[in-house]
């Protein structure tokens, strides 16, 4: 199962 | 004090158009680099990173850097009052809690002002990394709009594969699958009308059509859109703001658990 990831566990807070 | 005037005021009634179904709210940033924006959609799925720089106005007072939050359907509907040749200029007062938007017809003969509130918003900013890219590629972006939209007509998915024999975009529904690949093709008599991949190492990818679809918004601001794709990497989907900045939308993938 193809799962939607967010854009927050790429990048990070500055 | 914050005073900017665009000749171009169409550019900023596009650029509104391209985001404000993406994001509802969000703080748009003055500084002496330009007028920025960085938003996230409520799911936090997709970020939207937008530049006009300084050079690219007429006008450009920016005192010191002013953070302003907005209602991006508030804005879209005061912009859309602006004829497509008139000429905005956005003023705002340090500290102030409204900014007023000036829309000058070319020929001087009607001036409006438009007053808007501000409004705080607690925004993360995030950090995005330089990345080398695995495959880029750079197409008319009339087609990716069609392409997106026909995509989505059959499936919820988009598999974006770039090998040496081109890019394919691929879909699976209910009612079937469907493919389409693009072979790269320069020998095209406009510029804006080739395709060109540039490919350093293959990679495929699944990306929500939802999203992809409304990336698409921002087609009437760029004849071309340069899209870079990198293995377990959010894609970046990029049209240039005439030659003053850019619209990036990154988008996380569907990654297999």
């Amino acid at each position: 199962v193809n799962q939607q990831r967010q854009i927050t566990s790429f990048f990070g807070k500055s | 004090m914050l005073e900017l005037r665009l000749v171009q005021g169409s550019l900023l009634k596009k650029v509104l158009e391209s985001i404000k179904d993406l994001v509802n709210d969000a703080n748009f940033d003055c500084s002496s680099t330009g007028f920025s924006l960085q938003a996230m959609d409520s799911s936090h799925v997709a970020l939207v990173s937008l530049l006009l720089r300084s050079e690219g106005f007429e006008h450009y007072r920016c005192d010191r850097n002013l953070s302003m939050g907005m209602n991006l359907g508030n804005m879209s509907k005061m912009l859309k009052c602006a004829g497509n040749d008139d000429i905005i200029t956005i003023k705002a007062d340090d500290g102030g809690d409204t900014v007023t938007f000036m829309f000058e017809s070319p020929t001087q003969d009607k001036i409006a002002d438009f007053e808007m509130k501000l409004m705080d918003i607690d925004s993360e900013h995030l950090g995005i990394p330089d990345a080398e890219y695995h495959s880029i590629v750079r197409m008319p972006s009339s087609e990716f709009q069609r392409i997106c939209k026909d995509l989505s007509t059959i499936g919820d998915t988009v598999v974006i594969s770039v090998t040496k024999e081109g890019v394919k975009f691929s879909t699976a529904g209910d009612i079937g699958t469907a493919n389409i690949v693009l072979r790269q093709n320069t020998t095209v008599d406009k510029p804006e009308d080739a395709i060109v991949i540039e490919m350093n190492e293959p990679v495929s990818l699944s990306f929500a059509l939802r999203y992809m679809n409304s990336f698409t918004k921002a087609t009437p601001l760029s004849d071309t859109v340069t899209i870079s794709l990198s293995s377990e990497l959010p894609v970046v989907v990029e049209y240039k703001v005439a030659e003053m900045g850019y619209i990036r939308y990154y988008l996380a993938p569907k990654i297999e658990e």
